[in-house]
């Protein structure tokens, strides 16, 4: 799944402002 | 069920509400008052009209644009709830893919004008007329039927944050991973959300109203994908090649 979503991935990797 | 209940104390129950309340307020797209103060400027007849007479794919590629740009606010939201980001990567992904535009539908409410029929989109206030050039009245006008039974049930900032949140951990959704984890999550801000409309001296049947709301969600956004799927069928690569990258692993 993870691969098959990477920006939501990314998304969730980027630390909140 | 008290068998399967979390025991949580009031005070972790007032701490949950606040987290999620916190969380909303600090990932809402526009502030209600900013909302409220534009909701005297709906688009003019020729502007109406420049609308309706986009090509039906320009037309859904900014629909698309904009639901994004909405979604991205939503995943902020999910992380800054306490326990979401305990959650395994998958099951973290499963429910944002499942639940991120039935919240974009939730928090839409605070966007729409009851008494206009019209909901704030691309700079000013929009009546479904806007929407023509998609192709999809039915649907359409269920998200603005939608909206309206949303509003009329008068939620407050703190109750729109809970039932956001409580529709964004569902644990039924498939391909959930540790389900028990979301469950539990799920539970606690039942309660919050309980909690929070007992402070709010909120009458008996909202909750049961607010169960209604989660079905409608279920099959506006079911309808959503029909639409897609139809749009999709006549233009491949407009969406291949201009739709929003997260619109696509989303809904594609």
């Amino acid at each position: 799944l993870k691969e098959k979503h990477k920006i939501l991935h990314q998304l969730l990797q980027n630390s909140t402002s | 069920n008290g068998e399967t209940s979390p025991t949580v104390s009031m005070a972790e129950l007032e701490h949950l509400a606040q987290n999620i309340s916190k969380s909303h307020v600090e990932t809402c797209q526009y502030l209600r008052e900013e909302l409220q103060q534009l909701s005297w400027q709906a688009f003019l007849q020729d502007e109406v009209d420049g609308y309706q007479s986009k090509p039906r794919e320009v037309m859904w590629q900014l629909c698309a644009i904009k639901i994004t740009e909405a979604i991205q606010y939503v995943v902020e939201f999910a992380k800054r709830i306490d326990g979401f980001m305990e959650l395994c990567q998958n099951d973290q992904i499963v429910l944002l893919k499942a639940g991120s535009l039935e919240v974009v539908f939730v928090r839409m409410c605070r966007a729409f004008d009851t008494q206009n029929n019209t909901v704030y989109f691309d700079g000013k206030y929009a009546g479904p007329d806007v929407f023509k050039a998609l192709g999809c009245d039915d649907l359409i006008t269920s998200v603005f039927d939608f909206a309206k039974s949303m509003c009329s049930l008068h939620l407050s900032e703190d109750e729109i944050a809970l039932f956001s949140a409580f529709v964004l951990l569902s644990a039924d959704r498939t391909w959930l991973q540790e389900k028990l984890q979301v469950e539990k999550l799920q539970q606690k801000t039942q309660l919050a959300l309980q909690h929070v409309l007992q402070k709010n001296q909120r009458e008996d049947g909202i909750l049961s109203k607010l169960r209604c709301k989660v079905s409608a969600l279920r099959s506006l956004c079911a309808r959503h994908s029909e639409n897609l799927s139809a749009f999709r069928a006549v233009y491949p690569d407009i969406v291949r090649s201009h739709f929003p990258p997260l619109y696509k692993e989303l809904f594609g």
